[in-house]
Parts: structure tokens; sequence; C-alpha cells
């Protein structure tokens, strides 16, 4: 018996989104996948990655808004969300907005007018 | 200054490598410097080994103890550089090959290639970056990647992008003066950045980003490393 009380109502990322399939978005999602030689193990990782990918398509138009003199759009990381992106492929440790190094370390300054 | 400076043109920059899926661009970005800094001193262009600092480099900042060194985990150019001055120095990527995974450290101070001397820090204003850049070779830089997870092309000049999260470590290896920017008219000046993310992503590897602004603050940390040949 279904429990009234206490009912989910939020978004869960991991959720079925059945809506995508058959559509466009996975039509470049299939694309995206041969062009990157990508493969999810059960059905479900690949229907969250659906869903990540159709997020990342908005995203990449956003940027495109946001950075109108480069080109943005389906890249190697469309099926990653920002956290994962961050996680798996940046990397420079996290330092407080301080510039890291040696205090002193610092170049002297070079003459560059003219 | 030159207007425009590409070390890519002189040799000075080996070929687009691939970190995987981890997060090792720290040392992408440290080997990078070294082994521009041993091109500009020795006219020889060697490859050399971040699987060495994946595997072998715990070293932390100085002014902040946790934030050290840890293979896919993370770390700091600066830190790396005094890593490679108590260690010895770096293997070439032929002796000492990338894996993508942190492993037992294997490193082997006969073979090192490439002796780390010193390193510096550069100033917060980009003509010094430019000039530095042309005087010591490419330059470890960190910035704000959060553009580049979409970027195909072109010179990307974000209206908003963070100057204070920097999470990314690449190479700046030059500049140009005129790429075109559709929002502003007009020719904006750019950085030539290396990218260690294979020749798949953006253009052949590089990202190209409009310079004079601090964008996702570039400028903010900036070192320069001094090499010496392997005796």
């Amino acid at each position: 018996v279904e429990d009234l009380t206490i009912r989910q109502v939020t978004a869960d990322n991991r959720r079925i989104r059945p809506n995508l399939l058959g559509t466009h978005t996975e039509s470049k999602f299939r694309l995206f996948m041969s062009d990157y030689g990508k493969n999810y193990s059960t059905r479900e990782e690949y229907i969250h990655r659906l869903g990540i990918f159709a997020k990342n398509v908005l995203k990449a138009a956003e940027h495109q808004m946001m950075d109108p003199s480069a080109v943005h759009g389906v890249t190697q990381f469309s099926d990653l969300t920002e956290e994962e992106f961050k996680r798996m492929y940046t990397g420079v440790a996290d330092v407080g907005g301080s510039r890291g190094g040696t205090v002193g370390a610092e170049a002297p300054m070079v003459e560059v007018d003219g | 200054l030159p207007e425009d400076f590409d070390w890519r043109e002189k040799g000075g920059v080996t070929e687009v490598k691939n970190q995987g899926a981890c997060g090792s661009c720290w040392a992408f970005s440290t080997t990078g410097a070294a082994e521009g800094a041993h091109f500009v001193s020795t006219g020889k262009l060697l490859s050399l080994s971040e699987q060495q600092l994946v595997d072998c480099d715990q070293a932390c900042d100085p002014k902040d103890k946790k934030a050290c060194d840890n293979g896919c985990g993370g770390g700091l150019m600066t830190n790396a550089y005094e890593y490679l001055m108590e260690a010895g120095g770096l293997e070439e990527e032929r002796s000492y090959p990338y894996t993508g995974k942190r492993g037992h450290c294997k490193f082997d101070p006969e073979k090192v290639a490439v002796r780390v001397l010193n390193f510096t820090t550069i100033p917060l204003d980009e003509n010094q970056i430019a000039a530095n850049l042309v005087r010591h070779g490419p330059l470890a830089v960190g910035l704000n990647a959060v553009f580049m997870q979409t970027y195909i092309g072109g010179v990307s000049c974000p209206l908003i992008c963070s100057k204070r999260n920097v999470n990314h470590g690449v190479l700046l290896v030059g500049y140009g003066s005129k790429g075109f920017s559709i929002l502003r008219l007009s020719n904006k000046p750019y950085w030539i950045i290396k990218n260690s993310w294979g020749k798949k992503w953006g253009e052949n590897g590089y990202y190209k980003l409009c310079r004079g602004h601090d964008i996702c603050g570039i400028n903010s940390m900036v070192s320069a490393v001094a090499t010496q040949v392997s005796s």
C-alpha cells in the first residue's frame, strides 16, 4: 500500500525519462555515442546518460549565447554532469582563490612598454 | 613584445596528450612547462612523464597544507616543481609512460632526463605574462574550465566567467592579436592554450581564450620553470 504521508515530488536525476526515447535528442545522442565510442552497460544507464546529454545540449546553447565568438556544442563530455566533468577531467587543487606556491617566488617585472 | 607569438611554430611544444578520466591536468601542465623550458635551453624537445608525478608526487602547498598533489585526485603545478627539485627531475614519457591511473612510484633517478632548477610565479598582468612566455617558454596556467565542457572552436570570450574557481591546469603556448569577436564586432587578442584532453577536443586539442580581461582567471595562477639537462 502506498504511503501517502511521504511521497517524493522532486525530480530524481536517475529517474527514467521515457519522454526522450525516440526523439530527435535521442538520435543526436546515438550519433554522439558513435562519434566518441561510448557504450553504457545497462538500459537504465543509457537513459540516465541520455537525460544528462539533453541537459548538456541546452547548456551548450546557453554557452553559445554567453560566448558568441566561440563555437559551443556536443563534445566528448556531453554525457557527464558538471560535477563528473570537473572531478574526472580537471584537477587543480582548491587553494581558495590564492595562487599557490612559495612566498616570494614571483618573477621580477619585465620592461614591456612599447 | 611581438604582436603574435606561438611556441608551436618554433618546435617547443610536444603533441597534445590525453589525461583520460583522471584529474591529473596539473601534471600535464607541469610537464608542458618543463618540456618548453628544456627546449628553450637546449633546442631539443623531449616528451616528459606525467605518470611520474601522478604516482610519486605528494608535495603540499607551503601556504595551504591541505592542497597536496594527489594523483588523479588533483594537485598544483607549483607543488610539482617543488617535488621535482627535491626528487632530482623528470623521466621521459617513454621510460615512464602514462596509464591514467595512480600506481606505485617507479621513479628511477638514473633515468632522469630533465632537472628542475627553480620556478617562479608570474605577476598578475597580461603583458608580464606575455613577456615571460616569450622569454622563458610555455607557461603553466590555471583557469576556470566551465566553458571548456562545451567548447568546439573559435576564440572563447564569455561575458561572465568566474575568476575565482580556477580548477584546471593547462599550458599557455602563445598569443594572437586578431581573433574575431562577433559580439564586439572587432578583432580581439587571445591566448593559445594547450589542453590535455586529446586532439579530438577543441581546435585539435587547443583552446583560444580572449586576452586582456583576466577571463576565467587565466592571469591568476601562472608559473614558469627553469630546467637543466641531466648529466
